[in-house]
């Protein structure tokens, strides 16, 4: 579960990245 | 303490003069707005379909997507987690999509 959090965060973030 | 507030000026709604020019999207390639393929776009759609909490999972995608082959599939996927659309979850097989809202 710790796992899935951290994918999605790290997800999240790159998904931001791309929108700046 | 009156807080003044100001009506935003009008809008100007702005015209489309040289839509003759933008020239047409013709061809096979067809490329929506978001700036994904045709493939990839289904892959995303379908993973954003699945309401399970744990995610789609290579298999469903798939069976789903017969007329992809598993190397296209999986390329669409390493696109869609690299732009942070999707992301696995229980394991690598299983993804959610972030953008699901």
């Amino acid at each position: 579960l710790v796992r899935i959090q951290r994918n999605k965060a790290a997800a999240l973030l790159r998904l931001a990245a791309r929108n700046v | 303490n009156k807080s003044h507030n100001q009506p935003s000026a009008g809008r100007v709604p702005i015209g489309n003069p040289g839509m003759g020019e933008a020239g047409n999207f013709g061809g096979n390639n067809f490329m929506p707005a978001n700036g994904l393929t045709v493939a990839q776009n289904q892959v995303l759609s379908l993973i954003k379909a699945c309401p399970r909490p744990e995610g789609l999972n290579f298999h469903d995608l798939k069976n789903q997507l017969q007329h992809m082959t598993v190397a296209s599939i999986k390329q669409a996927v390493d696109f869609l987690s690299n732009e942070g659309h999707i992301y696995s979850t229980v394991d690598d097989d299983h993804f959610k999509s972030t953008d699901a809202e």
